[in-house]
């Protein structure tokens, strides 16, 4: 048992030390605060590029959502899976962070198929297609799609 | 891998068709459109999460305001669909499985993921999710890892 | 008591119903489910502009957060202060909400001072000026300000 | 009416000046550049909220890193300054409040506020309030409304 959560546990951390070398061009790391896994917590260093590294909890808003989604994008590369949908995840970020998300979910979307939910321009802008949906007499509506 | 969803009667739409023909789509509308209805209506086929988790106390809650049945029906690229209704009755409800328009059980449908590689639902991330886990307590984090293992 | 508590709920629940009219074209009310105030809840019922009456358990994400500013709009009403400061309130609005906001907050400075914290363009483009900040070498750096 | 921010060594703000000459002012900036700081220094000036809702666990957290001592000033439009300064000592910290340069006690500064009309704090919203009100259960909310009455 000891064994099978480590093995995750290390795979994940590596996982996360490249997503989060790709998406901020900084560096991660995942770690326990105690010796046994199942009465430890699990924390999150980040530092994004040019700062110190810093504990989730001293973070910004953008940061603290910023290293979520790169825990998330770790944990999907350990059980890849052939589609994936992703609601509005990058409401907390500033415009240059969306833009390295979706040029990550474009990249992605080589090997895997991506839905995301969006507002924001710089990822609907990435995107191959856009569905808009919106509201009618007494329903919604899908209306047409945009190509890139 | 998804190539089309078929909605009826589901959540606030009446009778809705989404097709996916390139790898990466992206949907976007003005808020309360009915974005995240369409994510609610692939897990609910698919049964991936509990009504609880679709914002709805009970499953009947999928269902549009003023009818008495829903739908979903989601096309794969290879061909197969699964399709999902759920019908109000006296007591409560019902709520029947197909694949190819079969009515089967639903872990034949669970046996038809797992051979398309969806093991679990970590590939769905609901409007929401990527604060909770910000917010999260390091113990309730671990718990992702030991659940994973 | 009884009745102080009734003063402020009628005062704020009147505010609120004008805010929504303003903000969203649509109807707005606070109403408690209980007959003694100090056991029950408040619930928050809102119509935006061509739906039906919903309570905010089945509102989307965005219907929600404009429902809560609403209420933070209509609780300052009451008690009016000189300055307000506000950050990051419009993240999960559409880009048509957020100019909704943004023209109730151009209003309203008329009387107040607002100091809004936003990533968004459509509450940049309102503001009579933009602060910008930015990280430097190893510290925050305040940036130059740019007039409507 | 706030017309300048003076923050020195201030959580990420080595020194800066901020004036406000408009009656309304938007801040940007990148995701981490220290807009929420700007917010927390005027919370922390006034004395409006305790260490804990400034992300900081005591009061010295707010120290930008390496430095012992931190201080932020805000002139009012009416030319009344109120400062403060927290400086680390061996067991804990100091803090001091000052106005227009005497040193007073924090009721005097809590009689200043109130007749420039600052009566509560629901004139500041921090990030995640909107977030925090629209998921609170309907009792808390109605709290909302008893803690005013
Ligand atoms: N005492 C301190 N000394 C130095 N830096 C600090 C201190 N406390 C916080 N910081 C830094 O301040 C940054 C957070 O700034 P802030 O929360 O203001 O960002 P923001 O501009 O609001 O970003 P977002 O758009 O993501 O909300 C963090 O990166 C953190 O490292
Ligand atoms: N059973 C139902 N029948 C009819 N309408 C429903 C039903 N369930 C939910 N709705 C409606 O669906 C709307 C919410 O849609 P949804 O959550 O998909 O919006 P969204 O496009 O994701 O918006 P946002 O950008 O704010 O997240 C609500 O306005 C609600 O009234
Ligand atoms: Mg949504
Ligand atoms: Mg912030």
């Amino acid at each position: 048992k000891r064994e099978a959560f480590f093995k995750v546990f290390n795979a994940i951390n590596e996982n996360f030390r490249e997503v989060v070398r790709e998406l901020a061009d900084g560096e991660g790391e995942l770690y326990l605060d105690g010796e046994d896994p199942f009465s430890s917590g699990l924390h999150i260093r980040f530092r994004p590029f040019g700062k110190k590294v810093q504990k989730m909890e001293a973070m910004s808003g953008g940061e603290k959502s910023l290293a979520a989604l790169a825990l998330i994008f770790a944990i999907q590369r350990f059980k890849p899976a052939p589609f994936y949908v992703f609601d509005e995840v990058d409401m907390f970020l500033d415009g240059v962070n969306v833009g390295r998300v979706a040029k990550m979910i474009k990249k992605l979307s080589k090997d895997a198929q991506f839905i995301v939910v969006s507002l924001r321009k710089p990822m609907l802008e990435m995107a191959d297609a856009v569905i808009g949906v919106t509201r009618g007499e007494d329903s919604s509506i899908v209306t047409a799609i945009r190509l890139r | 891998m998804i190539q089309r969803i078929r909605l009826k009667n589901f959540k606030s739409f009446k009778k809705a068709e989404i097709s996916f023909d390139y790898p990466f789509v992206a949907i976007t509308g003005p808020n309360g459109s009915g974005k995240s209805n369409i994510v609610d209506s692939i897990l609910f086929c698919l049964g991936l999460k509990h009504s609880k988790v679709l914002r709805a106390d009970k499953l009947t809650d999928l269902i549009r305001i003023g009818c008495n049945e829903a739908e979903v029906e989601i096309t794969f690229k290879n061909g197969l669909r699964v399709r999902r209704r759920v019908k109000k009755t006296e007591k409560g409800y019902y709520s029947y499985y197909y694949l190819n328009d079969r009515s089967v059980g639903y872990s034949e449908i669970e046996r038809v993921l797992e051979e398309l590689g969806v093991v679990n639902d970590y590939n769905v991330v609901m409007q929401g999710d990527v604060t909770r886990i910000a917010e999260m307590s390091p113990v309730q984090r671990r718990r992702i890892i030991e659940d994973i293992a």
